[in-house]
């Protein structure tokens, strides 16, 4: 995972992820300065006192903030395109992902998102094999070739042409199958079905939130994990991941054991030289309860909110509408 | 930073040229795409190269050094690989060793095995993507067919690998194959190492399975279950798998070990194939000789 | 290095999605095989 673009590019602590943001709406804020205070220059002769006045107010730039929640709307609505037109779930997550990391790198102010919803979903199809021509494409979306060929390539760069993504679903089908290896005769499987397609749900709302920029792929699907069956997840990881106590093993612990050796040695699996994972517990538990703190938290933006923000975007790069 | 000095190749969808890396007076190759082409935006081979290359670091596949635009072009700098091994293959004037095949084959099969661990199939394996660098490392190129291995459920195209590189399975049209078909692959290469002509050259699509299935034999339910489910099964010849001592005539050169080698690359079941891993495991790379010194092969 | 952070334990999972899938004729011909498929999800999960 570490060799992967998915963590040498895009992931970040939080301060990070929070100075990237600030960057990126302070660079589209000076040229939208400048076009503005030309823009009054230009027509300070025919501008009234009444106008300019409106002009300072209504055309200005868009704070990072603003930008954010702009962003994190239009994701929703990426996702809700991707998943109305019944694409797999992986390749509405790239979607999503291309869109979100886009915005990293891009203003709202440089590019408005209604450009490049279409793009994004478009890119991911090409990118996960599920290709559909242009204009199918843009008949199913009721848009236009040009429209979604336009940002193609600058979409490409801005990914820093990283397309391969790692998401937690994968994950999610690893540690459903684990769980029934650890917690073997302890857990319904009909229980642990509607387990994982509850964490399914989940996981697709999390890819909305910072978490995948600050959390590998597992973590999230164990963030997730842990909400649907707090028990079941600890009891699991506590299993998996904890030292073992020196305790005395109680009769039965031993007796599993064996059958489970037995098992496994009917199973030749491999062998595992060397500890399964050096993972610590207490880290993984703490980054797990943190993780899980920030998948709770989905960003919700208002219509409201949305349509004064892009109001303003629109005025700031439309002056003379303002 | 990057110079292109003299176009070297031009394919379907993008231009080669050689260059020069400026800060560093590196020599690299510049695969400039074409954009024009494809009328569905950036070209499908172009997305695959850009997404794949950027995953893999490995001494055995091609470097991707950084990727550019310019002027609407997307360019991908490669490491600059002079040669590949359908040159050496067809150069009579080169004489090559077992052990220099060895040598070869193991670091082919590294290359091979770090795109399988990383899930990603190759798709496209024969002597002309396996570029060899100025120290003699072979290198896995040409990535625009390559694909990750799909969800379970998914149906994959059986058109993709060039013809006489094909397993069965896909010649069978099959849609839910592994990364088995890469390995088919490397064995046919072992082959034509060995016999330096092309090992199972089919004219078209149908001959290819006529002419895999006489060297090799046509599988059966026995060996292959529901193999005679493929709707092309049942126009096939039927032929013998060849005994031992045929397969020894005909690779003279070949040791036990190194048969054994080429007949479990060459399995026609996919699931009893090979993996990377196990090719890598075999004998033939314990026993004399060693492979040679990758920079010492002339 | 072949050692997987993760036991492969076949024989103790209940996944039905795979098992039917592993019984249809054009997977068994193409050459599914469930242990490439649990790699997979196992490696995601402990990569």
């Amino acid at each position: 995972y570490r060799h992967s673009s998915q963590y040498r590019f895009w992931s970040f602590t939080p301060e990070q992820l929070e100075q990237k943001r600030i960057d990126t709406n302070a660079q589209a804020v000076v040229s939208v300065e400048e076009r503005l205070s030309a823009f009054r220059d230009e027509n300070n002769a025919d501008l009234t006192e009444e106008e300019v006045k409106t002009l300072l107010e209504k055309a200005v730039p868009v704070t990072m903030e603003e930008e954010v929640k702009l962003v994190n709307f239009y994701a929703k609505k990426v996702q809700g395109i991707a998943q109305h037109m019944n694409l797999p779930t992986e390749v509405v997550a790239t979607s999503l992902t291309f869109f979100r990391r886009f915005y990293l790198e891009n203003s709202v102010m440089d590019i408005d998102p209604k450009t490049i919803v279409h793009t994004t979903i478009f890119l991911a199809c090409k990118s996960e094999n599920y290709f559909i021509s242009v204009d199918s494409f843009a008949k199913k979306t009721k848009s236009v070739r040009e429209a979604i060929l336009k940002h193609e390539f600058k979409l490409l760069e801005s990914l820093k042409f990283s397309l391969l993504n790692h998401h937690p679903y994968r994950p999610l089908h690893g540690f459903f199958l684990d769980i029934q290896n650890l917690l073997t005769g302890k857990v319904d499987i009909k229980y642990m079905g509607q387990i994982y397609e509850n964490c399914k749900k989940r996981i697709t709302e999390a890819l909305l939130t910072d978490a995948i920029y600050f959390y590998t792929p597992p973590q999230i699907t164990l963030a997730a994990l842990l909400l649907e069956d707090e028990a079941l997840t600890l009891k699991y990881l506590e299993t998996k991941f904890k030292p073992k106590e020196e305790e005395a093993e109680t009769e039965t612990e031993v007796d599993e054991k064996k059958k489970n050796k037995k098992v496994e040695d009917k199973d030749n699996s491999p062998k595992e030289d060397k500890p399964e994972s050096s993972i610590n517990y207490d880290v993984l538990l703490s980054l797990i309860l943190a993780c899980k703190e920030k998948i709770i938290e989905l960003p919700s933006v208002t219509m409201d909110d949305a349509k004064n923000i892009a109001a303003k975007l629109y005025f700031c790069n439309n002056p003379m509408k303002a | 930073e990057y110079t292109k000095e003299k176009k070297v190749g031009e394919g379907t969808y993008a231009v080669v040229y050689l260059g020069t890396k400026q800060s560093t007076g590196r020599k690299i190759a510049i695969k400039e795409i074409k954009t024009s082409e494809f009328k569905d935006g950036l070209d499908m081979s172009a997305i695959r190269e850009v997404k794949y290359l950027q995953e893999i670091q490995h001494v055995n596949v091609i470097e991707l050094v950084d990727i550019f635009m310019a002027y609407d072009n997307l360019n991908l700098v490669l490491e600059f690989l002079p040669t590949d091994l359908e040159v050496i293959i067809k150069d009579k004037n080169i004489l090559f060793t077992p052990a220099d095949i060895k040598s070869w084959m193991l670091m082919t099969l590294r290359g091979v095995y770090h795109c399988h661990r990383n899930f990603i199939m190759h798709r496209d394996l024969k002597p002309n993507n396996l570029l060899l660098s100025p120290d003699g490392q072979i290198k896995v190129a040409d990535f625009g067919l390559a694909r990750a291995v799909p969800s379970p459920h998914e149906s994959l195209t059986s058109n993709v690998v060039t013809r006489w590189y094909r397993a069965p399975e896909l010649l069978f049209g099959a849609n839910h194959y592994t990364s088995a078909i890469d390995i088919w692959s490397v064995g046919i290469i072992f082959a034509e190492l060995m016999l330096r002509i092309p090992y199972l050259p089919g004219q078209n699509d149908l001959e290819q399975m006529d002419v895999t299935f006489r060297a090799l034999g046509t599988p059966t339910d026995r060996d292959w279950p529901e193999v005679s489910t493929f709707s092309l099964y049942n126009k096939l010849q039927i032929y013998p798998p060849p005994s031992r001592d045929e397969l020894r005539k005909r690779f003279i050169a070949a040791s036990e070990n190194a048969l054994n080698f080429m007949c479990n690359m060459l399995t026609m079941n996919p699931v009893k194939r090979w993996t990377a891993a196990q090719c890598l495991e075999s004998e033939y790379f314990k026993e004399i000789p060693p492979p040679s010194d990758p920079s010492s092969i002339k | 290095d072949l050692s997987k952070r993760y036991t492969l334990a076949e024989s103790l999972y209940s996944d039905p999605f795979i098992k039917d899938l592993q019984n249809r004729k054009e997977y068994i011909a193409s050459g599914f095989r469930t242990d490439f498929v649990y790699d997979r999800v196992l490696t995601e999960a402990f990569m």
